[in-house]
């Protein structure tokens, strides 16, 4: 017979809402890392 | 449905960096003057596919001068950066490049380099020698004296000067004066250069010996003088460098050699 899992229920308040579907924003591509000093 | 096209490329992808240093490396590879210089950060980078393996690369590259001369054979990876309180040299890049089967070529490239702000410099070090001008009189005048008190003391060839990489003025504390200039050795001993300097040319290119001086000559509080030069031993290919420095710099007496 198949039981119901007890499963904590997440706080509302903890959630952050996002939208259906949301991607992050992948990181800027350009400019690059600065490898000595910032000129 | 058509591929969609590839995520552009990252300024810190492994192809990025590789395609960034092909272009540093034909860079300093292309000059006669100066000093080395290495990435300091890739600003942008855009990719035109022309085909399978073949793709056209748009680079901007922030570059740092090194304190490498750009005649020295060390490798650039070895080369330490000059920092900012050491009036750092910067330039910047426009390089296109083609890679085809995984090599790079670089077609075109277009630089400029300029130094510090003097402002900048002061913000990190208010007492720090700044860089002179290169036909400035002191400067001129303090290399002469090195090369001459190098030539008089060496038991090497007698040394001409290939050019003035740099020199910096200090006026406080005391008044120093620091130069630092590349050499070629000549045909000559120092003791035949002292009979007759005209004769001492540089070596031909397939025995041509260049090496690199640094002198600081100390006015206040008391006079001194230091020279350190340092010769590469035979290259090759050894660049056709003109024997006088760079265009537009003059010395203390036009045409006469530094002896």
């Amino acid at each position: 017979s198949v039981t119901k899992k007890a499963v904590a229920k997440v706080a509302q308040h903890d959630k952050v809402p996002r939208p259906v579907g949301f991607v992050p924003p992948p990181p800027p591509p350009c400019p690059g890392k600065i490898r000595h000093f910032d000129i | 449905v058509p591929a969609a096209p590839p995520p552009p490329l990252g300024c810190d992808d492994p192809e990025a960096e590789a395609a960034a240093e092909a272009a540093v490396n034909y860079i300093n590879g292309q000059s006669h003057h100066g000093y080395k210089f290495t990435v300091n950060r890739v600003k942008d980078i855009r990719v035109v596919p022309q085909g399978p393996n073949n793709a056209i690369m748009f680079v901007d590259l922030e570059l740092l001068e090194t304190k490498c001369p750009i005649l020295s054979p060390t490798p650039l990876e070895n080369c330490t950066v000059r920092t900012l309180a050491e009036h750092a040299v910067e330039g910047d890049c426009d390089v296109k490049l083609q890679k085809v089967d995984g090599v790079f070529s670089v077609i075109a490239s277009k630089c400029h380099s300029h130094e510090d702000s003097r402002e900048d410099i002061r913000k990190v070090c208010p007492d720090c020698p700044l860089l002179a001008k290169m036909n400035n009189t002191e400067v001129l005048e303090t290399v002469s004296a090195a090369l001459n008190d190098y030539n008089s003391k060496t038991t090497d060839p007698y040394l001409r000067l290939l050019e003035i990489g740099r020199a910096q003025i200090q006026y406080h504390p005391g008044h120093i004066v620091i130069v630092e200039f590349a050499v070629g050795a000549t045909n000559c001993s120092a003791e035949e250069a002292k009979a007759n300097v005209e004769a001492c040319q540089l070596l031909p290119e397939d025995q041509s010996n260049f090496g690199f001086c640094k002198a600081v000559m100390v006015k206040r509080p008391s006079q001194g003088l230091q020279v350190d030069c340092q010769l590469y031993g035979h290259q090759v290919p050894a660049p056709d460098i003109p024997l006088l420095s760079w265009p537009g710099v003059t010395y203390a007496h036009p045409g006469q050699d530094t002896s």
